[in-house]
């Protein structure tokens, strides 16, 4: 499978539709301080499926809805979008192209879709569950992670291993 | 899942003391199981020693030697179990710049088969990259996605100063 | 002890404003004591609002801006009680160019009354140094301190360069 | 006052007689990933009088002599000394010129110098208690400090408070 590209509306610091392609080989994102770069990995993360809100840099999982700035107001939800090419079968799905999103509203209601019918966070999380690309996996690494992985404290670096077994 | 886990733990080995030979060029490198007869439950202990060092524990490393050694670490799990993307976030900044290098030429050798996403406020990581993207904030608070190079045409140093203001 | 550290508390107040704006270039911060009445025993919080942005918590901002924050309260502190000398160990590796400028515009003027010596990979830090020192290590496992530049004389990039081998 | 220079034998990956030469204003000191740079500040807090072997990057005091390489034996003491200018009186001592030593031998045994005169560790840290140059104040400023006066616990930060008080 290949990521193609990643669809934001509402998400942290992305209140406006934004998109992000996804290209082969080695892609680099830059710009200063605060921008947005971590947000778009966070992102990521949260469309596969990830419900550590500690790994989204936040304490309550309505953080991710974009919160409004000093002239603009908050929004009501929060939507990512993932379209992915899946004609290797590599994802167990019968979709030659994929498309996962997932919304969440202020209300805390959440809505999990793929191909835009709508699922459960399960089905989302399932369908990456085994090719290494799961919202838990050592594709998607940090400064923090960095640390953690040699530090004393043994369970995150089992818990890459057992991830890679 | 014991037999298992001990496999994982052995090919990581392997590789674990390969990526370490490109990333330190010398120097000794081992993954060893406290306790050999409960892999499951027993602590992964991470042996770290550049050429000619004999450093006691992974805490007396520089800074840069730790960030080396995890990644590392990092790329041997995923040869184990190759992720069709990985997303780094800044995982370069406490590198020396010949250490970017080796770190890059890694990177390049997985990007055949792996999309790479890195952000990255480093000068070589942006050079390296087959496309580069800004992400500005022009208006306060709000994110945009820009593209800055494609393919490596054209683009210069310069654009990459215009997204910060 | 209970006056003078609420004078502590309010001196560093006013330092921090004024820091905040000089590395922010605009944005709001402040030091509040959660509990007034026991300043001894209280918990201290900090706010840090970056312009235009409104971001609920600390842990939602940025890298970059979360290292300028505890940059700019540091030096709130050391303008309260400054202190003969100022050793910094790469502090500077999460912060973008600009930033990175900022930082050094606020040392240099503290560095007259106060000897700053900076460890840093950044290029923009070291052309900023009045002199320059290099550790090599030729023999592994044996540091040696190389002077490299004097009250900038001579030096380009390249004898920096010929510290990597 | 202000720091003439720092002197190391023994100390860390400095196994031969090293001497760091303080100049006014803004020094910088670069060099590749392990090459010693932080080992030099480590030197700095050692000689003040650090007696936490945790911001020595340590567990046990005697790591931080010379442990040798592949190569060399393993030294039998580290010695750091710290000469410095005190003809403004700002530290409480009637000399105009100070050479603060302190020893460590494997055997445990530990010496403290004042100009050649044996002392205790309290006379050391007497010296510079008020001067805002403890080895505790925050006048040595590492990546990891940064984090921890952001961070949710309040005692790295409240205690910053109290050394500017
Ligand atoms: N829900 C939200 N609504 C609006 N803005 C948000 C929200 N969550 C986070 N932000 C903003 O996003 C910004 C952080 O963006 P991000 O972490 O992506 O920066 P970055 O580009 O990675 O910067 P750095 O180079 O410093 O790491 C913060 O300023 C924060 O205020
Ligand atoms: N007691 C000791 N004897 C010999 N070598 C030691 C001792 N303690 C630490 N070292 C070595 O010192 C090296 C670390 O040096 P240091 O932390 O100063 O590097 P650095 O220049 O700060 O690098 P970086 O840029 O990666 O932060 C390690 O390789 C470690 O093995
Ligand atoms: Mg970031
Ligand atoms: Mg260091």
């Amino acid at each position: 499978m290949y990521l193609k590209n990643l669809e934001l509306v509402g998400f942290k610091s992305f209140p406006e539709k934004s998109q992000f392609l996804f290209n082969k080989g080695i892609t680099s994102i830059v710009g200063p301080n605060g921008c947005g770069k971590s947000n778009l990995l966070d992102a990521l993360r949260w469309v596969l499926g990830e419900q550590r809100t500690s790994l989204l840099r936040g304490t309550k999982m309505e953080e991710v809805i974009f919160a409004g700035t000093r002239t603009l107001k908050p929004l009501g939800m929060a939507e990512v979008s993932l379209n992915i090419d899946n004609k290797d079968g590599s994802l167990p799905s019968q979709y030659g192209e994929l498309t996962v999103s997932r919304r969440l509203y202020r209300s805390g209601e959440s809505e999990y879709l793929i191909n835009k019918v709508p699922c459960r966070l399960k089905d989302i999380t399932d369908l990456f569950a085994d090719s290494g690309v799961g919202a838990h996996a050592y594709a998607i690494i940090q400064q923090e992670m960095v640390d953690a992985i040699l530090s004393d404290k043994n369970e995150e670096r089992r818990f890459l291993f057992e991830e890679a077994a | 899942a014991k037999a298992m886990f001990l496999e994982t733990i052995n090919k990581a080995r392997d590789n674990f003391k390969q990526m370490y030979q490109e990333l330190f060029t010398g120097g000794e490198a081992d993954i060893i199981l406290e306790d050999e007869s409960d892999p499951l439950e027993s602590r992964i202990e991470i042996v770290s020693r550049p050429r000619g060092k004999k450093p006691l524990t992974i805490t007396q490393l520089s800074g840069g030697e730790r960030a080396l050694t995890a990644i590392s670490l990092l790329f041997a799990l995923y040869m184990v179990k190759p992720s069709p993307f990985c997303f780094l976030d800044e995982i370069d900044a406490p590198l020396d710049d010949v250490n970017v290098g080796r770190f890059l030429k890694i990177v390049r050798t997985f990007a055949r088969q792996t999309q790479f996403v890195i952000i990255t406020h480093n000068k070589i990581t942006m050079e390296a990259a087959d496309t580069l993207y800004g992400v500005t904030m022009e208006e306060p608070g709000v994110s945009k996605v820009v593209a800055v190079r494609f393919k490596k045409e054209a683009e210069t140093d310069d654009t990459i100063l215009d997204l910060h203001y």
